[in-house]
């Protein structure tokens, strides 16, 4: 399903974000 | 020539600031900081209550991720408010994420 990659993709993002 | 009493002088200093042994905590190294010693809180700085939830979440090997529903039957102490409130926590952190819908998720860590 999409969404679920696209959801990952994002948390990746917010992942990166905060240990950054 | 210094005059060397090292002994009682200054007057007791009796601190609880004892022990600086955080016996292996393992598993995560990369992470460090921001241990605050709090008994509830793990080495991530996460709560008790969050990493309980992140833990089953990661333990799920479903592709579609786990439940709020199934979390709450195997955290039988959590109310479905709580376990909402830790699940959002975790995904804004980004530690997990929704799938199928937003009461299904999974974690980021495990592929």
């Amino acid at each position: 399903l999409d969404r679920i990659a696209k959801n990952k993709k994002l948390a990746l993002e917010r992942l990166a974000a905060n240990s950054a | 020539s210094k005059p060397q009493d090292r002994m009682g002088g200054g007057g007791g200093v009796i601190s609880t600031m004892g022990s600086m042994s955080h016996p292996g905590m393992g598993s995560m190294g990369s992470m460090g900081g921001g241990y605050s010693g709090a008994s509830s809180m793990a080495a991530n700085g996460l709560s008790a209550n969050q990493n309980q939830v992140l833990c089953l979440i990661k333990s799920c090997p479903e592709p579609q991720g786990i439940s709020i529903q199934e979390l709450k039957q195997k955290l039988s102490g959590m109310s479905i408010s709580v376990i909402r409130q830790v699940v959002d926590f975790l995904s804004n952190e980004g530690h997990i994420f929704s799938t199928i819908d937003e009461d299904h998720f999974r974690s980021t860590d495990n592929d």
